[in-house]
């Protein structure tokens, strides 16, 4: 009598997509040009190359906009193309290691609308070292499966015989730009508050140009992809890394498959959990691995995460962005070490901009970062919000009416984003108290900054 | 180089728990009885029964809890078990009716949470009118399929020959009872407020028992299934709509696949595409579907969406529950017509309280019901919250510390939530604009009652 069914990851986000921040045509406008922007910008830091992005948006009728992306990137292998646009749950950043992307569905998503609103297929030119790819893509919702135009790829595909890299998105969605307008244009500018070393080039559908040329050329470091730290064991993830290694003793398991643990921290571990080191992996019983597990997740005195596999925006990079972006009087930044919540290892950057051009707001103005993704929507739940609002500025003598701008960056293998649409962050202990630290210290700069003005005006007027 | 790889839904959300409201042991305690109570309500309200609920919480080691859920409702049919427990996007609510559920992984998120923090598959009992089935369930995460322990389904099921009928669902999962209490006694209560024909019993790790016993023995009418609607046609729907009747002529295909059309709306429309009406669907060309799917979208005078898949709470049922709960001295509720969102029908009633027990607050206290569930969560970022703040309580006469509370309940066919946790609700202009009337009716209905209060107190002192 009931009737039960299964869908395809494709279909059920088509039946929910605000969950995924195409809400309406004016957001879904937003969110198609934040997914292929952040797409372009993660391919080119992870190939090393200095990013030259261009965003063009043309309204081709009302209200039906064509939205083209170009990159210097590495391009696309040509066998990848299709279910990269095509295929939710399909990407090359599933792994331990910082990205913007992380849930392998924002450009299959952005595909999705335009297909659902216009009727057209993306149109996807992907030139890497060896090849140029030409294709047109649509998704088949039912199944959470690509439709190439052509069919076959092959026809599709040519040798690259110049030096030329990148690649080219063209995408037609139903869209508002009155309405996003606005936060498009803060979008292209808070990415490169960020990202100075970027060129980021935005033409609106007036044919008005927004340029940030970059300001410097020093590509920010490449993470590294990491190990699981052993405060993030569970038992889903135990039981796939003792496959990979079923005939190990497990006191080498142990340290070959987690970061953080040296062969002292892993026999105290073994001793506590009452197994015997030199077991095989395979033949550890349920209640030893249970034990194992419970350890690892408890054990005191375990080295926190290593760094290596973030990109942190760096004091210096963050305060040349902000100087560029917005001209303040006074900016400082600061960087807070590497932490971790949940096992996974994560970076809090603050910075605080006072005076200049910055205009005086009745509330703290807060720009969030998140993997240098600017973050524009949701802000009241989210977790820079809650301590910004615990913050007692008076104590800092700072007036209610002030000038003054508040930006938090957290970088992580894991960000804990509570929406898929990446609005918001997930109130973590571990990163409220990292954030809370970092705007002690800023605000401490910030205060020192405001008596040395205010005593150099009481000199002057003396 | 790159390391492209797909991801099944299981394993996507195993990596993003986050998203589906499993942030923490003291969170994931308050969904995983929320997922459970609402699947028990559900299949109670759709087969017509009274619903009997309990709730079991029992710490059995320190933070790993065992939840038991046992309802009288239909039962679950012995085949479609395994999947319901063991499979993310499985559902028998994918259609176009009112449920709590939607999403068709709620439960399953539950399992999944409990397997990987304390090993322990889920334990489901179901008795339906034929079969009983006693059943064990682990989640293989990477392929997303169950994992049934006997493995064979056939020897975990027999017949029944009593007239039994219900679900016993026990979860075992690390929890934190102490962060997560007041939230859970809270659901409960505010489940209770909107289902006064309901009986839930919750029995708290110490023993304590809280019961709210049923005050109505009228069941809640069941809403039937309905077409959809044509302001929410879009290209998808129309291309699966058209496969369906490829043979009809579009004039017959409009009026049988879609409500609210008539004969004479369906003609204008296909004259103001340019459509012969009497083409057979299979010989649309794909300009003559675009131009009939633009038509759907923008005409003018389409009736709005029938309610009969909806199944309000109702006005006088709502101030019982209230009534029942809170103990006010005055409440009042409204129920705004049927209206729809992008095709969607809904239907907003909304409901204020004042005095008696309700406590001074100095906010206004919002209570946010969608599809009769508690919204307990993210109330900053939701549409109702957004509607209060707007609202000018001076000139309704109310002071700013007032025993005031004010009750939303939003139904539909689609809830718009914005995460997949239903935290919140997504600023759908058409919505907010009913709550807002809705608001507006009770607030003069309050003012209304405590003049006449202020008049009868000042008599007496005369
Ligand atoms: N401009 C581009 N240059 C190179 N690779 C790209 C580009 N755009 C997309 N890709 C590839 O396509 C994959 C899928 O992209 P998609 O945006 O759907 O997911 P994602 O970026 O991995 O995750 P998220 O959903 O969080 O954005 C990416 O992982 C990347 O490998
Ligand atoms: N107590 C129950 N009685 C009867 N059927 C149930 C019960 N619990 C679960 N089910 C069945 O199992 C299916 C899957 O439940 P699950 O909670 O995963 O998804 P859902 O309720 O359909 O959607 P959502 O994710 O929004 O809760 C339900 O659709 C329902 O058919
Ligand atoms: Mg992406
Ligand atoms: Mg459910």
């Amino acid at each position: 009598n009931e009737t039960f069914k299964e869908k395809s990851p494709a279909d059920f986000f088509y039946e929910n997509m605000d969950v995924c921040g195409f809400d309406n045509p004016g957001r879904a406008l937003y969110t198609a040009v934040r997914e292929l922007v952040e797409n372009s910008l993660d391919a080119c830091e992870t190939a090393g190359y200095l990013p030259d992005i261009k965003v063009k948006l043309e309204e081709e009728e009302k209200n039906m906009f064509k939205i083209v992306v170009e990159d210097n990137g590495p391009g696309i292998p040509p066998e990848n193309i299709p279910e990269s646009f095509g295929k939710v749950f399909y990407s090359s950043k599933y792994m331990m290691k910082q990205h913007r992307g992380r849930f392998g569905m924002g450009g299959t998503m952005a595909v999705m609308y335009g297909q659902i609103t216009t009727q057209k297929p993306v149109h996807v030119v992907s030139i890497t070292k060896d090849y140029i790819t030409d294709l047109k893509i649509k998704i088949d919702i039912l199944n959470n499966l690509p439709v190439t135009e052509p069919r076959n790829l092959e026809e599709a595909v040519e040798l690259n015989n110049t030096n030329k890299h990148g690649t080219i998105i063209e995408l037609w969605i139903e869209g508002n730009y009155k309405r996003s307008r606005d936060k498009i244009i803060e979008y292209i500018k808070q990415t490169a508050m960020v990202a100075p070393y970027a060129t980021i080039e935005f033409i609106e559908p007036d044919g008005n140009r927004i340029i940030y040329g970059r300001v410097t050329k020093e590509v920010p470091s490449t993470p590294k992809e990491s190990k699981p730290h052993p405060k993030g064991a569970n038992f889903e993830l135990f039981n796939r890394l003792c496959r990979r290694r079923e005939r190990d003793k497990v006191i080498n398991f142990l340290r070959k498959e987690f970061q953080a643990l040296g062969k002292k921290t892993s026999l105290k571990i073994l001793e506590m959990a009452k197994v015997d080191p030199n077991k095989r992996v395979k033949e550890l019983s349920e209640g030893e691995k249970r034990r194992i597990v419970k350890g690892l997740r408890n054990f005191e005195g375990i080295k926190p995460p290593d760094a290596s596999s973030l990109a942190p925006i760096g004091v210096e990079t963050f305060v040349m962005g902000i100087k560029r972006v917005l001209e303040p009087e006074f900016v400082t930044a600061t960087q807070r070490p590497p932490k971790a919540y949940e096992g996974h290892p994560f970076i809090v950057e603050v910075a605080l901009a006072w005076g200049g051009k910055i205009p005086v707001n009745e509330e703290i103005k807060l720009y969030r970062f998140a993997n240098r993704i600017p973050l524009l929507y949701d802000e009241w739940n989210d977790v820079s919000t809650r301590v910004i609002k615990k913050i007692n500025w008076k104590r800092y003598d700072v007036k209610t009416n002030s000038p003054l701008a508040v930006f938090v960056h957290i970088c992580s293998t894991s960000v804990p984003y509570k929406t898929l649409g990446k609005e918001y962050i997930a109130n973590k202990p571990e990163i409220r108290r990292e954030i809370h630290l970092g705007i002690l210290k800023v605000c401490k700069e910030l205060q020192n900054f405001l008596h040395k003005k205010e005593a150099k005006e009481r000199k002057m007027k003396a």
